[in-house]
């Protein structure tokens, strides 16, 4: 904004979570102070696992709402627009976990204008909590600046931890926080004076992240079950399991791509991980570039004679040749089938193929498609494969969908500082299972339209969640069991589900329950169509692509198949100008870095290119 | 000369230099499918400058649309176009532009000619003017293929085999001959090669001192890089 004509009356961010499902409102009022007319901007930021539900502006009385459409309808508007040079997208990507949405619009003199964002998401456990992430940049000093979150979670509250990356120990006490059994409230409301960045500049120390991070209690057995309005949500992840010990065999990429920074960060990383296995674990380190070498023919115990022997294997990890992962990802796979059949591994245990690569394969075959058919055929689903997609040079889409199909996931570890603790963090995440194979039953005649209920791995610190429609409204209870593979036994447990009765646990809030579990169970359902229209059968991607977009539609999310048609109020030249606001795929935010990125860190940075955007040969005189 | 593989998706650069006995003609692009030729001949100093390294350029290319009907000479004192059965001839004297059924030119004067066939490939040559009493130098062309994605996979060449991408990677990195141009590893179509950090002049948005490039340079001819050797891109005549 100009600060000098526009004066930001609030910023208010108030969210509230109710059992995980977190729906977020940013609201901004501004005046524009101004004689004339002027151009007013709206930028705010939201998690990228969230979709965008509701956009609103008010402009002199009037309101102008978003409306979700089909994205290919929406494009064509889009592009019509485009063609008379009117218009631009409202989404970009923002860092790994955030996207940007933007707006601006013309203000009429001494005329107030008031943007409002929807969004919401599932928050997911990870490493033993949820994390509520509210990016703030006011840019200026603002009147009223709120953030409120309001957690309801019915099966109790363990913990909650409120933080900010701008928080002096001025600013600290500010933050509140009051917690009861099962509600949470944190808020964060400083005065214009408190905003102040020093005593003689006008500038804000408001600019970070406010990161709410929070457990609830764990149900022993069965899980919670919370059943409001028709629909049922089930949520798993009892305490007290002890882990099942794995067998993983870690494929690493030393092409000459990795050479530097990234063969020196996944060093380190491997260190660390090979010195955190745990005892009753395997393991089996291959190297790859065009040639594969294995440390040793098959898996070995995690003894600590094994791992100082590892730990040398891996300080001498240098660099060399193309990228073969084909040929590498089957050396592991052979390997992990080999020692099964030779019965060197616990029969009770999980075989994982953790994949590290930078680059797309180059060497043997380097057809995609053919890799993932090859490694599905080899694991024959028998095995999870987690790819880890070093940089912006390897198609994160191939990485996706050969570990969707072979009972895994893949992430992307940015380049950056911070690399060896983000490849840590994703073993943390996956180092522990505690349950195999889990399936979660519900009798047949009381649900239906039921999101994934059979799931390979339940790791520690992360929670399977299951959530259906209820087919007779009455219902006063239904029977839930849950069955999976533990360490030792079969792990069975059997439970009696009932409707929450709201009215007894927040007996003044009751409103505030009213479509939330419909709307998780609706988002859950779509984030796992989507993820099917990627990886299966043609006629099963058709068909979940088609049923998500339906879903999208009627709950009016902005997902990569729908888009947010928001039309401006017309100019004075009588036009009006639709804008869209999209919602990015891992892919395209990986695009966008790489056109905003800087060559190779493997060279000194006085080697930056020219950057051009197609390809050039040419012979000229020296 | 020296040849310039700029590969935006990798923010990279490949270079080499191929040098000959003046007067011999190298293949740039070849493309049976489509029937494209360029050639281009190479010509050598006046004489031998003091520092004793004798500089080659290229000086004149023939460029063949055999399913088009077009061939174009183009050297350092003119340039002649063959289509629809005539022979036109333009000056660098002059800026001129031509548009025809198959082949559009556009002639900036002493500069630059800019050539787009039909469906094929669009390129420009460029025009570096030597003072005519240069002890040692001469006038001399380059270069600049702009388009080339509508070739077929066969297309081949000193420049045309690098048109549909090359797949390489750099480790090793280590002190080389001079400071600021490290060697490295290079592993490409199977072989290892010593590279050198270096770079080489992109003339087309500056013709008199050329924008540099930054690129791995590899070295005897590019040998490794390019298929065969040098020697194997050595045809009999401009067309």
């Amino acid at each position: 904004t100009n600060e000098a004509t526009v004066e930001v009356h609030s910023v208010t961010v108030d969210c509230t979570v109710t059992s995980r499902f977190a729906r977020t409102v940013m609201t901004s009022v501004a005046l524009n102070k101004a004689n004339t007319s002027q151009e007013i901007f709206f930028e705010v930021e939201l998690p990228k696992t969230a979709f965008i539900t509701n956009f609103s502006m008010e402009i002199e009385g009037r309101v102008y709402v978003g409306d979700v459409k089909e994205k290919e309808k929406a494009k064509k508007q889009y592009e019509k627009a485009v063609s008379s040079g009117r218009t631009a997208g409202l989404v970009k990507a923002s860092g790994r976990k955030m996207e940007k949405f933007s707006v601006s619009v013309n203000i009429a003199a001494k005329s107030n204008v008031t943007f409002i964002l929807t969004h919401e998401e599932l928050l997911q456990r990870k490493l033993g909590h949820y994390e509520i992430l509210t990016r703030v940049k006011p840019k200026t000093r603002v009147q009223k600046f709120q953030i409120v979150v309001n957690i309801y979670e019915p099966q109790g509250i363990l913990f909650v931890d409120a933080h900010a990356t701008f928080l002096s120990n001025d600013l600290l006490p500010l933050v509140e926080k009051t917690v009861t059994d099962k509600k949470a409230h944190v808020s964060f409301s400083p005065t214009m004076e408190q905003q102040r960045k020093c005593p003689d500049c006008d500038g804000t120390l408001i600019d970070g992240d406010f990161i709410i991070k929070y457990d609830v209690n764990r149900a022993k057995s069965f899980g919670d079950i919370q059943i409001v309005n028709g629909y049922f949500v089930h949520f798993f992840a009892p305490p007290d399991l002890r882990r099942v010990p794995k067998n993983v065999v870690f494929v690493i990429d030393i092409s000459g791509s990795m050479y530097g920074t990234k063969m020196t960060q996944t060093r380190e990383a491997m260190l660390q991980i090979v010195k955190d296995l745990h005892e009753d674990d395997h393991f089996a380190l291959i190297k790859f570039g065009s040639a594969i070498y294995t440390w040793r023919d098959s898996l070995s115990k995690a003894t600590q004679e094994n791992i100082t022997e590892a730990i040398n294997y891996v300080k001498d990890i240098d660099s060399e040749g193309m990228t073969n992962i084909n040929d590498a990802v089957l050396r592991g796979v052979a390997m992990l089938i080999k020692d099964r059949k030779e019965k060197k591994l616990p029969e009770r245990s999980v075989d994982i193929i953790i994949l590290l690569t930078d680059g797309m394969p180059n060497v043997g075959e380097s057809n995609t498609a053919k890799i993932q058919e090859n490694v599905l055929s080899a694991t024959g689903g028998k095995m999870s494969l987690f790819s880890l997609g070093f940089g912006n040079d390897v198609d994160y889409s191939f990485l996706d969908v050969l570990s969707k199909q072979n009972k895994g996931i893949a992430r992307r570890i940015y380049e950056a500082s911070d690399a060896t603790l983000q490849l840590q963090g994703f073993y943390d995440e996956v180092a522990s299972p505690l349950l195999l194979e889990v399936d979660l039953r519900y009798p047949d005649n009381a649900v239906e339209m039921l999101t994934t209920n059979h799931f390979s791995q339940l790791f520690n610190g992360s929670e399977i969640v299951v959530a259906g429609r209820l087919t007779d409204n009455d219902l006063d209870n239904f029977m839930v069991d849950v069955m999976g593979q533990g360490l030792e036994e079969d792990y069975k447990a059997q439970g009696q589900a009932s409707p929450v009765k709201w009215t007894d646990i927040y007996p003044d809030e009751e409103y505030i329950f009213g479509d939330f579990t419909e709307r998780l169970w609706a988002y859950l359902t779509i984030q796992q169509l989507l993820e099917k229209s990627k990886s299966g059968p043609a006629d099963e991607k058709e068909n979940a692509t088609a049923k998500a977009l339906d879903m999208a539609l009627k709950y009016s999310f902005v997902t990569p198949l729908t888009s947010m048609v928001v039309t401006k109020p017309e100019t004075e030249d009588g036009t009006d100008s639709p804008l869209i606001a999209d919602k990015l795929t891992e892919e395209q935010r990986q695009q966008a870095e790489r056109r905003g990125y800087h060559y190779m860190s493997a060279s000194p940075p006085m080697y930056t290119p020219t950057y051009h955007s197609s390809p050039t040969y040419f012979v000229d005189g020296d | 000369p020296h040849f310039m593989i700029e590969l935006p998706e990798k923010e990279d650069a490949l270079c080499f230099n191929i040098n000959d006995r003046p007067g011999t003609i190298f293949s740039l692009v070849t493309d049976p499918q489509s029937g494209i030729l360029v050639n281009g001949q190479i010509i050598g100093d006046k004489k031998i400058p003091p520092d004793g390294k004798m500089n080659t350029y290229f000086w004149r290319f023939g460029i063949v649309h055999q399913t088009l009907g077009v061939r174009l000479e183009v050297n350092t004192r003119d340039i002649s176009v063959f289509q629809d059965s005539k022979w036109v001839k333009l000056l660098w004297s002059d800026s001129a532009s031509l548009k025809g059924l198959n082949v559009d030119l556009l002639v900036t004067k002493e500069r630059s000619l800019m050539v787009t066939l039909k469906d094929s490939v669009k390129f420009v040559v460029l025009l570096h003017k030597v003072w005519e009493k240069h002890p040692y130098h001469r006038d001399y062309l380059g270069f600049y293929t702009l388009d080339s994605h509508l070739l077929s996979p066969a297309v081949h060449g000193l420049l045309g085999q690098f048109y549909h991408g090359i797949e390489y990677e750099v480790s090793e990195l280590r002190p080389g001959e001079v400071p600021e141009k490290p060697d490295a590893t290079m592993f490409v179509k199977g072989q290892q090669l010593n590279v050198t950090r270096g770079w080489q002049r992109d003339f087309r948005r500056d013709m008199k001192n050329g924008e540099n490039v930054p690129c791995w340079f590899v070295h005897n001819n590019g040998t490794g890089l390019i298929d065969g050797d040098a020697t194997d891109y050595v045809v009999s005549g401009l067309f």
